[in-house]
């Protein structure tokens, strides 16, 4: 006989770490300075501050060889934590503040957690997380994990005076220095680069402090929540925002039973009988406020008056079978009772659960969906327009959610919620760290992937500065450097494709191809935010603007080539 | 002010589900047919039932173009799951039965789940599953899930009759078979290929049947659950097997009370005081039972009698700070009270919570530590042998956890509880498959990485009835084709640094691999388990084979050679 066990998503991602990144004192010492400055970059763009990222690992005993414990301490200058969320947002496993539908460097609501669960792990030290949120008081929480139970167990709290805003976490973990050490510096270098807006100090465990100052002074638009897209919206999607619809069923509390029973005109007697409720009800209906109806309607559906009311709680009105269901909390259970079409209560108790018109829907739920586009879809789609979404049954839902795939005259997604980096900073950021002869950069006019909007902006660098032979692909994705795992990005397979003879290029150029993707949500592979999956419309916007830059770099080649032969002559 | 939110596991991989492999109908329909037959097998496996699996795709409508709706079904002739826990295996995510150190196909806890999500979440549909564990009754069920909370919806239940035992899973999907369909069919024909004893019948949406018999009749030996090894054991894993470790803590109800003021001499007394109490305990301490001296040690240090101790709850013996931590059930709180260490009070709790010593917890909680290598290494690590887990501190628990990774005389992990193919079955179904002139087969003795036992078992085919140009790679890991993203799988890493002019085979030759890797944990890369990450220990033994294997094939085409060239004179 099998015993079955539920695990918790710490427990999960405690067994499975290496998904997360989190395989091995090298990997790990790098996945945790990342998920750190990530969140201490996210959390000062939204706030609009110009980020000052503080990051230091030192070796706990420096005379030991690595693999080894190690502090790392990552402090920013954002808006902090405050203090009641401190020990769920970083104790706790797929709990955050990036779950909408915007612009982030996070999205799973795991990054900070596992790196303080595989501290723990390996130190058995608790996490120390200061926060300020406003400059004069600073909360100071030490931390363990409950990793069984994906809650966190505080040890020490205090609230101390603060001199400024910002939020700073520490860690101790067992990390290979020798071995990640090269990777992490490459990792604070290109944040730099793509994020030159903000500034990075790392200090070293070898006691050097490595440097970047902000190259741009003003903080770009920060991005923003947009509504979602018909594309990529599934039944699920669409049942939920139905639910969501359904105005919402008031509860039958004295203050409510006064109100209702006075407009009902057996106010004045104390707890007149349902029968001259119900007389009531029929007299004055079309005077009756439509609260004032729903609460007639149940009373005569249930045959309860509105103390009656107060016994049970209306869980689902389902217009579309006719019958509504309601726990009785003195039987303590579930009840479902069926509805006469022709009563009124029907039509009340319909009007509650039916919800918006379908164009009202689609045109306040999504975005980019004007009146007379909603009309056109629903023509199309086979829908009266004002059907209501209340009374769709199951088999329409999914008749909706498949024509809003089929569709073609949707507006594509709005692009104005993405922050892209800008042509001009990534010229910038590239001639500054790269020196090179020529650079070309290029941003694409937006595109999407399932209903999410992207923006591909891609740059080319040769000769000059750059060192290495061969061209070397530099990866981002929402301002976040991609060092891992890049045999399986979609930026590689479009690199790999490339025919370096048709641009002049000889073999093992001196070249640097930096890509940036930036989207609402970018389809990485795994949880650890290595690579990103090749879809078939981030592949091609790839290719076109990587093809744009050879062109370009191809004509750099011809009238440099021209001008060497000139010089001999 | 950021608006914080903690969603559930299944809605973690609602929102990621191309983490699990369900990025688009084509994938998703591959996805789900795994999903389903890999729980079928693994059910067969572990009751020992040489496997019928039946596998029935079918469109809803065939006169639709794909992506559309299908009807996939999945029936074993394995133990079924009992009727209580059918709607939590089936509609929650992270819940199973596999989470144990065992070697099996699931591990997650979360495959059919992800699958039921999958119908779900593009056609509205519930799943029906039916299952008998006694051949007599079968159980029923229609069940939605409730995505947002992790939670199955049971729509119908019912109990029939039965024919036979088993499991049958069934639900409607969006698919491609178009683009699906020979994935699929190749998945069916290798999982016949890798588990030659299973019966696999696939009736595939354009009506055609394929049949696999099973090869061999028997069963191979079912793997089976070991104890963890030292290495790969981290503090977490010592923290929890210590807290295992400590005795339980008996409840202080009646029964128990009559039993030690018995034993404490103010049995007969109605409610004799607690002054009474201790003095008993006091002049009879080295006549009690261990039971009598924990109660008395607590009546001592909370100062209360039986009656009293019944309106607290011990949570917490910690010997190493000598505190007691209890619930005190009428004040609603927690209380923390040190104990003096020269009261006996201390003596008794301490040797609750100090629970095992270091060598008796070696050898009764790890696999293959005997008394003497238990002896050793405690003199390797520092600690007396003695030395009670239950007293350790933080500080000593991570000198534990080091030490047992450094310790290098552990024998290594147990590999008995695996069950590998074999090679002359894994021979006997290539030669079966690709009707080769020459093939070769060797299985490897156990290596372990991380403290995991694994075997590697490999197959090399060349020539005959072999179709393909170019060396094709067939994966395998615990019995489950691996099919996709070979790009970033370790076997692919080592048969791609083959030099194949070392082994007399010209470019392009039409050669077959065969790989299988059997482990109580396979290192996936992804939670979709389509490739196996590159552990230092597995790239080691797959090359290995690798070799060997090339080297007998070398010499078959040295033997064929001259055989050709005496021929032509
Ligand atoms: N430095 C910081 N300043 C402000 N808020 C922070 C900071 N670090 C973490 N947080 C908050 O804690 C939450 C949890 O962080 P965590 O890294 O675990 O998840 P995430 O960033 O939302 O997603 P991901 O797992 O993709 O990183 C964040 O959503 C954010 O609200
Ligand atoms: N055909 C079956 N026969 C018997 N038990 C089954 C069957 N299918 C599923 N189960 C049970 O349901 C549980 C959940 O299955 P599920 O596929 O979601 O997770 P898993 O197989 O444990 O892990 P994984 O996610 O890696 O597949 C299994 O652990 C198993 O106990
Ligand atoms: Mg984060
Ligand atoms: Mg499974």
């Amino acid at each position: 006989r099998e015993k079955f066990n539920q695990i918790s998503p710490s427990e999960f991602f405690y067994r499975n770490r290496d998904l997360a990144g989190f395989s091995n004192p090298t990997r790990s010492l790098y996945t945790a300075v990342r998920e750190f400055v990530e969140n201490g970059l996210d959390a000062c763009d939204q706030s609009g501050t110009p980020p000052d990222i503080r990051l230091s690992i030192r070796a706990v005993d420096r005379d030991r060889p690595d693999p080894r414990p190690y502090v790392l301490t990552v402090a920013d200058n954002g808006p902090g934590v405050e203090s009641s969320q401190i020990p769920l947002a970083f104790g706790t496993v797929l709990y955050g503040s990036k779950f909408g539908l915007k612009q982030a460097r996070g999205m799973f609501g795991l990054g900070a957690t596992m790196a303080i669960l595989y501290g723990q792990i390996t130190t058995n030290r608790p996490v120390v997380v200061k926060s300020s949120t406003d400059g004069k008081w600073r909360d100071e929480y030490e931390l363990l994990l409950d990793i069984q139970k994906n809650k966190p167990v505080i040890l020490k709290h205090r609230r101390v005076e603060a001199a400024k805003r910002g939020l700073s976490v520490s860690i101790s973990l067992e990390g290979d220095y020798s071995k990640a050490g090269s990777r992490i510096r490459d990792y604070v270098y290109q944040t730099s680069l793509i994020t030159p807006y903000a500034s990075v100090t790392f200090d070293d465990p070898k006691g050097a402090r490595f440097q970047y100052k902000r190259i741009v002074a003003s903080m770009p638009e920060p991005p923003t929540v947009i509504r979602p897209h018909p594309y990529g919206v599934d039944v699920e999607t669409i049942r939920r925002m139905t639910v969501e619809n359904a105005r919402e069923m008031p509860r039958a509390d004295e203050a409510l039973a006064k109100k209702v029973n006075k407009e009902l005109g057996i106010g004045g007697k104390k707890g007149g009988s349902l029968g001259d409720a119900l007389a009531g009800a029929k007299k004055k209906w079309t005077k009756l406020t439509g609260q004032a109806r729903l609460m007639a309607a149940l009373m005569a559906l249930l045959g309860r008056d509105m103390a009656g009311l107060s016994r049970v709680r209306v869980d689902d009105i389902d217009a579309a079978n006719r019958t509504v269901t309601y726990w009785d909390y003195d039987a303590s259970e579930s009840r479902t009772v069926g509805m006469g079409p022709d009563a009124d209560h029907y039509k009340a108790l319909a009007e509650i659960a039916a919800g918006d018109t379908l164009t009202a829907f689609l045109t306040k739920r999504f975005q980019r969906v004007g009146k007379s586009t909603a009309e056109k879809f629903a023509k199309f789609a086979g829908f009266r327009p004002e059907h209501r979404l209340g009374t769709m049954t199951n088999q329409e839902l999914v008749k909706l959610s498949e024509a809003l795939q089929k569709f073609t005259d949707f507006f594509p997604p709005d692009p104005s919620c993405l922050a892209p980096l800008g042509a001009e900073p990534l010229e910038k950021g590239i001639r500054k760290f790269f020196e090179p002869d020529f650079s070309s950069v290029v941003q694409r006019s937006a595109s999407a992937y399932s209903g999410f909007p992207f923006v591909v902006e891609m740059g080319v660098a040769y000769g000059g500065g750059i060192q290495t032979r061969g061209a070397k692909v530099y990866r981002f994705a929402n301002r976040i450097p991609l060092l891992y795992d890049e045999g399986s990005d979609v930026v590689l397979k479009v690199s790999n494709d490339i025919d370096w003879k048709r641009y002049s290029v000889g073999p093992d150029p001196p070249l640097v191809i930096v890509s940036h993707i930036c989207s609402t949500r970018i389809p990485y592979k795994t949880v650890g935010k290595e690579n990103v999956a090749d879809r078939q419309e981030i592949e091609k916007e790839i290719r076109l603007a990587l093809q744009y830059l050879l062109r370009k770099l191809a004509s750099y080649m011809k009238r440099k080539g021209r001008a060497e032969a000139a010089k001999k002559r």
